[in-house]
């Protein structure tokens, strides 16, 4: 059993939800905030059999492709009349951590 | 050290936390949400020494007992007029994960 | 690669998440409670490389420091007219759980 924390944007939350449904992989999610950009997104828990942890990262792959964004990091308060220059960010479509289980149960 | 991290029906929520202080077991609770039936539940992160896994293990089991009941799944947009007949699942009482702990340090 | 866990207290968010931040390390925010003071508090996701683990340790070793502080626990409640003298208890800065990534991927 293994414990795949995979951390997405919000505007891909509802479709990957609904590719591991289909693909039959049980998941909680947890509304989070992201350290850099300062903006909600989401992290998803999916327990799994280890022979299910390929499957898992495939139907993430395929449904979270990172792109390139402009975007004005926060929190810089600026002074007004100055226009801080947005930079461009290859935001990611998921961040994915695979972490061991010693124990699994269902009560 | 290990790190067990508990999903339970909210309805549960409260008599676990309480039982898990009775027991000298420190937790912290995350509000999270359960991938099918996309309803609101509880995710407590309870770090123990090796040897007090299982006492948390038997708290949250004779806490958390598994139930039938009738559960109409969301988030099916339905045509009005269609009535969707309600479906049985067996809600478990919690799903367990005890993850290894390489390090631990109270600052 | 390792995730650490870092429980803090409100109070040390904003200047623990800046201070990660300018030291190089990414990570992610979950709002939770604690289950002694059921006061909210901030649970920091963490993913490093194992040679970064040191680093992170000792960036919030440095922002949250414990202190003593008088405290009247929740939630009892309590009938009026009497009260409730309130216990010191040290309020540690941060709990901390390090916690092995069998793999890591940014998709
Ligand atoms: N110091 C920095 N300098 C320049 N650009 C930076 C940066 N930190 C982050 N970025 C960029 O901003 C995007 C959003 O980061 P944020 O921290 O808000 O949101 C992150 C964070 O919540 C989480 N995350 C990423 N790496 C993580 C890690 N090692 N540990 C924990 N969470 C992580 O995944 C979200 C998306 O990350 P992703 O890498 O796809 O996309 C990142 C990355 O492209
Ligand atoms: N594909 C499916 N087909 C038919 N019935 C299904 C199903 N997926 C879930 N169910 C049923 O619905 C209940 C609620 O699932 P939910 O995903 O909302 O809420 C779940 C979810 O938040 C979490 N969970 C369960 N297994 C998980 C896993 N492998 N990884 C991560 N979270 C899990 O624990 C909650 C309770 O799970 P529990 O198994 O006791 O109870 C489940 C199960 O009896
Ligand atoms: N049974 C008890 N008897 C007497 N005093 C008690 C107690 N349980 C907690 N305390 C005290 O109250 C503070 C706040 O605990 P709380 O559970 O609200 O908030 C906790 C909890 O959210 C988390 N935490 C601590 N240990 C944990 C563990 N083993 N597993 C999961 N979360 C933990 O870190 C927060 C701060 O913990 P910290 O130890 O610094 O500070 C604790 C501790 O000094």
């Amino acid at each position: 059993m293994k414990l795949v924390i995979a951390i997405i944007r919000d505007d891909y939350s509802e479709v990957l939800q609904d590719e591991l449904g289909d693909a039959g992989h049980r998941y909680t999610k947890l509304a989070s905030t992201g350290g850099f950009l300062r903006k909600g997104n989401t992290t998803l828990l999916v327990g799994v059999e280890d022979d299910q942890v390929d499957s898992v990262l495939s139907v993430i792959r395929s449904t979270c492709r990172s792109r390139q964004e402009l975007i004005t990091p926060q929190p810089m308060p600026i002074p007004s009349g100055l226009a801080v220059p947005p930079i461009e960010v290859i935001v990611g479509g998921a961040t994915v951590f695979v972490v061991p289980v010693d124990k699994f149960e269902r009560m």
